[in-house]
């Protein structure tokens, strides 16, 4: 509406989605141990009326399908809530049994609020897939069992958490102070100091900071084997120590524009590690949830 | 590692093919002006409250 250079285009709300809230008590059900791998919403599709199939491939023979959009559902002490996409995909009215979503980002948001009397929210959409003359109604008749005890509860929606102990497979903190770097076994931070005025190459033109401090993770970690694991590990086995958390350093810099010198600043993202973790290669990172 | 990260972070972020080369002499009057000092200050402040706010 502000921007000049864009015209203003009127569109209208066009949304008939149906949508159903999951509530999941979280009680006991990660251990502060335990870390996340991955969570999965498994939904059980109710089957669809064979003639409402009929009727629907008359009317629409080249779309049978309907979005279906998992959303976690903040509930802020101002009382408004705040819903965020999680996972979303094609659904068929076809189709019956169970479906899998990967909640593990809802989960992981959850963890953020560090509230555990909280439980997850998370709420189901099923909306058109597309919207034009040629979109079909599939979407309202697609449906899935609720958490009401009237639908029973062999096909009542089901929250799978995976996890793994980090006492066993996590990293250990600070290493042990003055021992050898080769002689470090399980992942730990090691603090160090980088002296920015004793870098040659670094003299004369780095005004500030004169250094900073950091840490370097170092060691290595718990690998899994197939035998230990009570599920199947979405990711690759190996795991490795690396930087978990790491804050901005600004530095001050001195540099040729033209004949004369100007000073800038510069912020070096991710530069000082804060915390080491170990994790297995190909793991997604969780995004951080905004204020 | 960290000293090769610094190097090839601030490069990039000057659009910088070779490492600078600047002369005591070159430096040594610069005055440092106010307003690159605060940008600099809210930055380092920005910094240490997500190192606090982080290692909690």
């Amino acid at each position: 509406r502000h921007t000049q250079a864009t015209a203003e285009i009127m569109g209208n709300f066009f949304s008939d989605a149906s949508s159903q809230l999951l509530v999941f008590s979280m009680n006991d059900r990660l251990s502060p141990t335990g870390e996340l791998a991955q969570a999965v919403l498994r939904l059980f599709q109710k089957p669809c009326p064979k003639e409402v199939i009929k009727r629907q491939s008359k009317m629409f023979p080249f779309n049978s399908h309907a979005s279906v959009t998992i959303y976690w559902v903040q509930t802020r002490e101002d009382g408004i809530n705040r819903t965020y996409v999680i996972d979303s995909r094609r659904v068929s009215i076809h189709e019956t049994g169970w479906i899998s979503f990967d909640v593990t980002q809802a989960v992981s948001y959850w963890q953020q609020q560090n509230k555990t009397d909280q439980p997850l929210v998370l709420e189901v959409s099923v909306h058109r897939e597309n919207i034009g003359p040629m979109a079909s109604n599939a979407h309202k008749f697609i449906s899935f069992s609720s958490q009401n005890p009237a639908d029973g509860e062999l096909h009542a929606p089901q929250l799978q958490l995976h996890t793994l102990d980090t006492k066993e497979y996590g990293a250990q903190g600070n290493c042990i102070p003055n021992m050898p770097l080769t002689k470090i076994t399980r992942c730990c931070r090691s603090e160090t100091y980088i002296n920015l005025q004793n870098l040659k190459w670094a003299e004369n033109w780095i005004l500030d900071p004169p250094g900073f401090k950091t840490y370097t993770c170092v060691g290595s970690c718990q690998q899994l084997k197939k035998e230990h694991l009570n599920f199947k590990w979405p990711f690759s086995m190996q795991r490795k120590c690396f930087a978990a958390k790491s804050a901005h350093l600004p530095l001050i810099v001195a540099v040729k524009d033209g004949d004369s010198i100007v000073t800038k600043v510069v912020t070096l993202y991710n530069m000082k590690v804060l915390e080491c973790g170990c994790a297995s290669v190909g793991m997604p990172i969780m995004k951080k949830l905004k204020p | 590692q960290i000293e090769e990260k610094i190097q090839e972070s601030l490069m990039k972020q000057l659009n910088l093919n070779d490492i600078p080369v600047l002369e005591k002499t070159d430096v040594e009057k610069l005055v440092i002006p106010d307003h690159v000092r605060t940008k600099y200050i809210s930055l380092l402040k920005r910094s240490s409250e997500e190192t606090f706010s982080r290692g909690k």
